[in-house]
C-alpha cells in the first residue's frame, strides 16, 4: 500500500459520497446518467467476486464492501426512488456500444482463461469507458450541477492517483499489471477535457456550460 | 508478483 493509492481509493469514495448527497439532498437525479452507474455497479459485481473467497486485508474487504454498497444504492435512488427526476430522454448512450467491445477484449486479451479472471478483465475494460455514459450526457444538455462537475473530478482524480501507484510500486516492487495500467490510461484521457473545463470554469465560480 | 491469481487492489 502506498500515498497514491489511499489517496486514490479516498478519492474514488469521496466521488461516491458526493453523488449520494447530490441525490440525497436534492431529491433530484436530474443531470446524472443512470446507464453509467449501473456500468459501475457491473463493475464492482465483477471484481470483487473474490470477496469472500480471496482476503487481503480488513482495509481491502471493507472498501470492496462499501464500493458495492454505494453503486447499488447509488442505481435504487436513480431508477426507482428519485425515478420521476430521472431524465432519461438525455441519457441515450448506447450501452451494446460499450459492452460488446468490452466483452470481447476481456477474452482476447487476460492474464488467465479462469472465470474471475475474465470477470475480473471485463470489469477493469468496462470500468475505462463506463463514465462515457455521463460525458454524453452532459455534452449533450450543455452544462451540470457544480455537485455533480465536483463528483467527476473525484472520480477522474481516483484513477490519475493510481496511475502515479502503478509507477510507484514498479519502480519499488517491480510490479507490473499492464491490463490495469492500460485501461488506467485510457479511463483518465477521457476526462482530460472535463479536467480542463473544470479547472478552468467551475475553479473559478463559473457554472460547467459547454459552448 | 505472479497476477493471474490475487489482484490487490480495489
Amino acid at each position: 500500500m502506498n500515498v497514491f493509492r489511499i489517496l486514490g481509493d479516498l478519492s474514488h469514495l469521496l466521488a461516491m459520497f458526493l453523488l449520494l448527497v447530490k441525490i440525497w439532498r436534492s431529491k433530484s437525479c436530474a443531470g446524472i446518467s443512470g446507464k453509467s452507474q449501473i456500468l459501475f455497479a457491473l463493475v464492482f459485481t465483477t471484481r470483487y467476486l473474490d470477496l469472500f473467497s480471496n482476503f487481503i486485508s480488513i482495509y481491502n474487504t471493507v472498501m470492496k464492501v462499501v464500493f458495492l454498497l454505494c453503486a447499488y444504492v447509488t442505481v435504487y435512488m436513480i431508477y426507482w426512488k428519485f425515478r420521476k427526476t430521472f431524465d432519461i430522454e438525455n441519457d441515450t448512450f448506447r450501452l451494446e456500444f460499450l459492452l460488446v467491445p468490452v466483452i470481447g477484449l476481456s477474452f482476447l486479451v487476460n492474464y488467465s482463461y479462469t472465470p474471475t479472471e475474465v470477470l475480473w478483465t471485463f470489469s477493469i475494460y468496462l470500468e475505462s469507458v463506463a463514465i462515457l455514459p455521463q460525458l454524453f450526457m452532459i455534452s449533450k444538455t450543455g452544462e451540470a450541477e457544480t455537485i455533480t462537475t465536483h463528483y467527476l473530478f473525484f472520480l477522474g482524480l481516483y484513477r490519475a492517483l493510481y496511475l502515479a501507484n502503478w509507477i510507484w510500486r514498479y519502480q519499488t516492487e517491480n510490479f507490473y499489471d499492464q491490463i490495469s495500467v492500460v485501461s488506467g490510461v485510457v479511463q483518465t484521457i477521457f476526462y482530460c477535457d472535463f479536467f480542463y473545463l473544470y479547472v478552468t470554469k467551475v475553479l473559478k465560480g463559473k457554472k460547467l456550460s459547454l459552448p | 508478483a505472479d497476477l493471474s491469481t490475487s489482484h490487490d487492489e480495489l
